[in-house]
């Protein structure tokens, strides 16, 4: 495997780092060695890991050639699944890493050793909720980006976007390899129209790259962050825990399927 | 009045467009003159308030200087309502603006002759989930900011930070007179337990600053920017709209006692 995979959208509130946290778990759950990188400044899935903010312990470092990837990796309370964490300092690498040279590819740069020694499965990126400089390092590093899309109105109008962007790093070069892992629907409730008109729109613009599975809302899933726990850890028998256990399954078919 | 509050938080999703737009046109409903400015490149606000998106109407040509805010200014349906409107391209924008002379205050200087004329009672700035350049932007050109905090766990993560950069922002000298407005709780689902212990921290941290209007979970209000309606049009008897209402005669009300 060794591929590395963004998961990223602009919109806020989506559910990335739900879904990089719980599918990171799922995934290592199979006996995948998963790495999670939290590329985003509000470091959300290193305290919904459970691992602690440390002062300089960041990929920024790393992004700004201080330090290497290795020594940064820490291991969380799941088997196979290790972190490189964020620190909220990161907010302030956007400028940093904007003003250095070859600046959309300091995090390729970074994580090359990583890539080389071929030790994980999986890299998941949790990207920020923008397409500024940290979330275009990530796909100018990626193999593919998975995007979450909450089942409502506003998540609509930023598809168009990501595709443009997506098409503008294959056609300029700086990954020309990028590919669509796929798109998952989060927060869906089926009583609603809403969420099923969100639905039919996605599937008839993306068509087979809409995983099946569909994430239900449930509020044992946006409990899980405040005990540092994926939800397979904080509620097992869940409806969350199932959806992402089912993602996990259905993610490594394709791949598999390739 | 003349007063400019940025809606601002980091976090993704919390409410910040739903809350500029539904406030915006209560406050216009009773006969407050509002301009709404977005801010955000992803245009949720202009199609939420229904408006279409014109190449280069949007406020990215102020920033830079190349256009008179007035004239990008325009009307909405909603009477005593106008909206500077974004487009899709002011994700270009944070780039451009970054590299500009006094790169902190280009929304301020593009501000200045709306806020001579004194023509409006309040001016909204919808801002991005990002403490970037386009927020810092924002804020140093505004009186006060507005914080909506989702009822979520993640959503408690990032109070410290913005809290930090306003007191820097203050300190510095880029703004001295920032307030705080106010916070509000929004998707409140009153049924959980999740919702009841976050609001019981924020006002914990904010004690007074925490409007006393919870603005509840509602499907209708997640439906109406689908039709470019603001609630009060939308579905003027649910209790999203009561909730808007509600909260815009305690913002009147505390503007008042001052
Ligand atoms: N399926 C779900 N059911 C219920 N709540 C959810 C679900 N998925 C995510 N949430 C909650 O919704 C909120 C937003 O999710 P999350 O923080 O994962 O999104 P994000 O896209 O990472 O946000 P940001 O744009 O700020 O990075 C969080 O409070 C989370 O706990
Ligand atoms: N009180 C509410 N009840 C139900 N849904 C809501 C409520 N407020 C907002 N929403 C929905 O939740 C989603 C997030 O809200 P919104 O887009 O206003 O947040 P935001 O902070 O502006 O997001 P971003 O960080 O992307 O700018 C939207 O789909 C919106 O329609
Ligand atoms: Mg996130
Ligand atoms: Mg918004």
């Amino acid at each position: 495997h060794n591929r590395v995979i963004s998961i990223a959208n602009q919109k806020g509130g989506v559910g990335k780092t739900t879904t990089s946290v719980n599918l990171a778990a799922c995934l290592a759950e199979r006996r995948q060695k998963v790495l999670l990188i939290d590329l985003d400044p509000q470091a959300n899935a290193t305290s919904g890991i459970g691992v602690g903010q440390r002062e300089g312990g960041s990929i920024y470092r790393a992004l700004l050639g201080d330090t290497h990837v290795r020594e940064l990796v820490v291991p969380t309370a799941i088997e196979h699944l290790d972190l490189l964490p964020s620190e909220v300092d990161l907010a302030g690498a956007e400028i940093d890493v904007a003003r250095a040279d070859r600046y959309l590819h300091r995090f390729a740069e970074a994580l090359a050793p990583l890539r080389a020694a071929a030790h994980y499965d999986f890299i998941l990126v949790d990207c920020p909720p923008s397409l500024g400089i940290l979330t275009m390092n990530a796909l100018c590093g990626s193999d593919s980006i998975l995007i979450p899309i909450q089942s409502e109105y506003y998540a609509l109008e930023g598809l168009t976007v990501i595709e443009r962007v997506i098409g503008q790093l294959r056609a300029s070069g700086a990954n020309p390899r990028l590919e669509i892992e796929g798109i998952v629907m989060t927060m869906y409730d089926g009583r609603t129209n809403l969420a099923q008109q969100v639905v039919a729109e996605v599937v008839k613009h993306f068509g087979e790259k809409v995983f099946e599975t569909l994430i239900p809302r449930s509020v044992r899933l946006s409990e899980a962050p405040s005990y540092g726990q994926p939800i397979i850890v904080y509620d097992k028998h869940c409806t969350g825990a199932a959806a992402y256990r089912q993602l996990a399954r259905e993610f490594l078919k394709r791949r598999k399927a390739g």
